[in-house]
């Protein structure tokens, strides 16, 4: 039933979905403490590396993107039914923590896994 | 917005848990001070080295057994008194409120037992704070504490999770752990004065609390109730051999 809907929908496009470098993907992106403003009292460690998603969706959201339902309805209404909806957006799928070792206003020192620090995987949502 | 301080732009959205405690903890860059390469830092740059890669990544086999481990140093009092051979050093530490997402895991005490002062040679030990003058007490007799073990040549470190559980965790607002850090001097040097501005009030003995967040495993629970999880996880490596 489902490829009965999307066989209505035209196949992938270079000017719709962009070249294939312009897919939906997670791009590696380091920063410093130093450049966030937070050297003065994260002791470790020196690098952060946060990484972003970024990319156009393509129309037919394919398995591997980890997309969900609503998504690939989305997509649809945006297609067939009203063009002011928008298309997904590319955004992290799976993250991982990290651990920061810092010192506090008061002297005491803190070591802190904090949850969904790094971005891992992307998805169309 | 570039150049913008970065503390002004998330106070714009102080209502996340990691803004609101970015902003609460961290020290004015204006008070920047030299970060001083004592033991208690050393201690927890080992701690991180053992629970972290060197990109920040938490280790797999990491054996800290909490999510967060606070080194809470003793308040400046460095009222120390003399009764027979026992010098005794007030150890009071401030506690910050309980937060409900931060459930206590351990406590432990860390100290020095050796002490060396310029012609001294002082075994310590830690225990809790009482009024009555101290006789041959020793850290195991103190309520709530357990045995000490040693970790290096001079220092020791013990658990009292027990005593600050039954004590003091559950009293609201700032509470002050009161310990007191008692060095027996050698026979026969009695009565001399001890060069104490030798040793660094700070740097004899620390406070370490170890405490898991709850807040994660508590927003899970309330999405999946227990095992849905799981199954959809065996259900979706069926779909996919099905599919195949």
């Amino acid at each position: 039933r489902a490829g009965s809907i999307t066989s209505k929908i035209p196949g992938p496009s270079q000017d719709h979905d962009g070249p294939e470098s312009n897919q939906c993907s997670l791009h590696h992106f380091q920063v410093s403490f130093h450049q966030l403003g937070w050297d003065h009292w994260i002791i470790a460690p020196n690098l952060y590396t946060p990484n972003y998603c970024k990319g156009t969706c393509p129309r037919v959201l394919r398995y591997g993107l980890n997309s969900p339902n609503h998504a690939i309805i989305q997509n649809l209404v945006n297609e067939l039914v009203d063009q002011s909806v928008p298309q997904p957006c590319c955004v992290p799928y799976k993250y991982v923590p990290i651990s920061i070792l810092l010192i506090e206003a008061n002297g005491n020192i803190l070591y802190k896994e904090y949850e969904d620090m790094i971005a891992q995987s992307c998805t169309c949502r | 917005k570039v150049g913008q301080p970065s503390t002004a732009l998330l106070a714009e959205a102080p209502t996340s848990p990691l803004i609101r405690e970015l902003l609460e903890e961290a020290p004015d860059k204006q008070q920047r001070k030299p970060w001083v390469l004592g033991h208690p830092m050393r201690y927890m740059l080992e701690l991180y080295q053992r629970s972290a890669d060197a990109r920040g990544h938490p280790r797999e086999n990491r054996t800290i057994g909490a999510t967060m481990v606070r080194l809470v140093r003793p308040l400046a009092n460095v009222a120390r008194s003399l009764r027979g051979l026992w010098h005794i050093q007030p150890l009071d530490f401030l506690l910050r409120p309980n937060r409900a997402a931060y459930q206590l895991v351990r406590a432990t005490v860390v100290y020095r037992h050796q002490l060396h002062l310029t012609g001294f040679h002082l075994s310590c030990h830690v225990e809790p704070w009482v009024q009555k003058s101290p006789t041959n007490h020793f850290p195991s007799s103190g309520r709530g504490f357990s045995k000490p073990s040693q970790i290096s040549k001079a220092w020791t470190e013990m658990d009292i999770t027990q005593h600050i559980r039954e004590g003091l965790w559950n009293l609201k607002g700032h509470r002050v752990l009161q310990l007191r850090f008692m060095c027996q001097q050698q026979k026969g040097r009695e009565g001399l004065e001890l060069p104490w501005h030798d040793a660094s009030s700070l740097d004899t003995a620390f406070l370490l609390l170890y405490f898991n967040d709850t807040h994660k495993s508590v927003q899970k629970a309330k999405l999946l109730p227990g095992g849905l999880e799981d199954f959809m996880e065996r259900e979706s490596s069926l779909l996919l051999r099905r599919a195949r």
